[in-house]
């Protein structure tokens, strides 16, 4: 799930 | 990191540093919509909570750390410094109808309930409308200087570019977020019609003047 994804992202 | 992302953060680079040259070189914000910048300063502060918390990578620290400056540098310049240049009267998008539905959305429709996720959520909402404002004003005075059209096209081209990301890593990660997809089409979406005079003008050496 995206959720636990680290936010890699600006 | 993809060639797609690196290219669309140096356009938002870009977008920003044009932007405070314009101000800085002219002293003045003439054209420029104050809300939309002190939005775009939400969303930014919103989306960087996690900047003490987690550590992704030197480049990551510093474009969220250069960000958050320049915008509250260029809300600095529009109310105080050039404040005597800043045009409010054509700057009247009511900002409240953007904001209360983004964030009774946020609360709706996220990944996980939880407190920063949902502020996540809320700062990807409101990107995608944070133009809004701007675009108004322009329609309101219906024309723009050519230095902020360059502003606008390169702010567009940004999250155009994160489209292309966003497909690229589908097929080479698996990765997906259909939150922010489908946030960054909107927001591309929103843009079209000022690409669509951007380069049917600005590119030819004309102004950009819409009938007001």
């Amino acid at each position: 799930e995206n959720a636990t994804l680290v936010k890699d992202e600006l | 990191m993809n060639i797609f992302r690196l290219c669309g953060d140096m356009s938002h680079l870009a977008a920003i540093i044009i932007l405070l040259l314009k101000m800085w070189k002219t002293r003045s914000v003439a054209g420029i919509s104050g809300k939309s910048q002190i939005l775009f300063a939400t969303v930014f502060t919103a989306r960087y909570l996690d900047l003490f918390t987690s550590f992704i990578s030197i480049y990551n620290t510093c474009m969220k750390v250069f960000f958050i400056g320049t915008v509250y540098f260029t809300i600095y310049l529009i109310y105080m410094k050039f404040k005597a240049t800043y045009d409010s009267n054509h700057d009247s998008f009511r900002v409240e109808f953007l904001i209360v539905p983004v964030g009774g959305l946020a609360f709706l429709v996220n990944h996980e309930f939880a407190p920063l996720e949902i502020i996540w959520t809320f700062s990807i909402y409101l990107e995608s409308v944070a133009i809004l404002p701007q675009l108004f004003m322009i329609s309101k005075t219906g024309e723009a200087e050519t230095i902020t059209s360059h502003y606008l096209f390169a702010l567009g081209s940004y999250r155009a570019l994160y489209l292309c990301n966003w497909i690229y890593r589908y097929y080479a990660e698996g990765f997906f977020d259909l939150i922010a997809v489908v946030a960054g089409v909107v927001q591309t979406i929103l843009y079209c019609d000022f690409f669509y005079l951007y380069i049917t003008k600005v590119m030819k050496g004309k102004k950009i003047s819409l009938p007001a």
